[in-house]
């Protein structure tokens, strides 16, 4: 899909997670969304035919080239540790109602 | 190096842990056994000529196919959520120090 498609995705859909199947880190963040009854679109890299072309470019576009890269609203959030930071911090629900994440 | 080398390294090894060096799962374990202060030995199987096959192999030998797979004192423990729970229950440690981790 790469970069242009990846940023169409991000700027239309509340929650965007750019993942990889067989990642437990991923899984993480996929089933903390699904417990708090978010809805969120998963972009597995390591199925898309362009995967690496789409991870290069987000790299180059938010300077995280790992998987979990999570977006919520069209914000770049980061990986496991920070979604789950931001859950930590009560602040996670805030942003994925203002998103129409619920 | 696929099952048979694999087993050779298990019998003769404190600590092994089959890892992918990708994979946050298999870091949370090394980074818990390197602050523990235990010896191990890390089999990369994403850098291994015959990784797959190894992978492969260790699914039929133990019943897990994922990583990391982690052996203490010759014995299967299983994987990250196994190695962190034995830890968080007291038991790694005393494990660890009968297999010669230390
Ligand atoms: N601390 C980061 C860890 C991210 C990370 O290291 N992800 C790994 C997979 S667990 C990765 O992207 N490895 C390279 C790759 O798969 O291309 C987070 O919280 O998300
Ligand atoms: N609950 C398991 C999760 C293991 C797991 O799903 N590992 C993933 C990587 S994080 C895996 O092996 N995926 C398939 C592969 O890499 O071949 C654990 O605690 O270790
Ligand atoms: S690949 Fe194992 S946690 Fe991401």
């Amino acid at each position: 899909m790469a970069l242009p498609k990846a940023k169409e995705i991000v700027d239309s859909t509340p929650v965007v997670i750019f993942s990889k199947t067989y990642c437990s880190y991923c899984s993480t963040v996929k089933k903390l969304l699904t417990e708090l009854g978010a809805s969120f679109k998963a972009i597995e890299l390591n199925v898309e035919d362009d995967g690496d072309e789409t991870q290069s470019g987000l790299a180059e576009w938010t300077g995280q080239r790992s998987v979990p890269n999570v977006f919520i609203g069209g914000k770049h959030i980061g990986g496991c540790d920070a979604t789950t930071a931001l859950h930590g911090a009560g602040k996670l629900v805030p942003l994925l109602t203002e998103a129409g994440a619920f």
